[in-house]
């Protein structure tokens, strides 16, 4: 039960990248779970044979989002978000997929009061050991996300590009 | 691994 546990966190943590036109069908979702059952056989075979890769802040080829975690976590913070936050941590950087749509009140509100859930996550990608914090934030949740992002370079923060899919 | 994206987000980066 827990194995099957671990790989429900893996599994749903990952599927918060699944496109949206590819939820519902049922044989994506069969290559989604092959997908991920087999790149987790190499990121473990990665872990008992550790290759040091260079960190870079200058692109997303070292810490992509795409690369299966090393560590999976459900974090709560119910004072800000009343779902679970789906988060990975590779090598160097903590990735925390806000919940969608359910962005703190303070957010919805527009008022400047996003440092507490910011602070407290990277407080965690501190304790954890990671060199860098990524927050991906649904894009349908963008005016509850104007504000943060206007005082983005205030608190330290900058936009990552998206992938070149197609490159 | 076309049916994975990023598209859906906007990626903040901060240092820890």
């Amino acid at each position: 039960n827990l194995v099957q546990l671990y790989w429900d966190i893996i599994l749903l943590t990952e599927s918060k990248f699944l496109l949206p036109q590819y939820r519902q069908q049922q044989q994506s979702l069969k290559s989604f779970q092959k997908y991920v059952v087999d790149k987790m056989g190499v990121t473990l075979n990665r872990m008992v044979k550790p290759v040091k890769v260079p960190y870079s802040r200058t692109g997303n080829l070292n810490t992509p989002w795409r690369q299966l975690g090393i560590k999976y976590l459900m974090v709560y913070l119910p004072l800000h978000f009343k779902d679970v936050i789906w988060c990975k941590c590779d090598q160097f950087c903590f990735h925390v997929i806000l919940p969608q749509n359910n962005a703190s009140s303070a957010l919805r509100r527009g008022i400047s009061n996003d440092k507490e859930w910011l602070l407290s996550l990277l407080e965690l990608g501190d304790k954890l050991g990671m060199q860098s914090i990524r927050i991906y934030i649904g894009r349908d949740d963008f005016n509850g996300v104007s504000t943060f992002l206007r005082n983005l370079n205030w608190i330290g923060g900058r936009l990552v590009p998206n992938e070149n899919r197609a490159g | 691994d076309l049916i994975f994206g990023d598209e859906n987000y906007i990626i903040l980066e901060f240092e820890c």
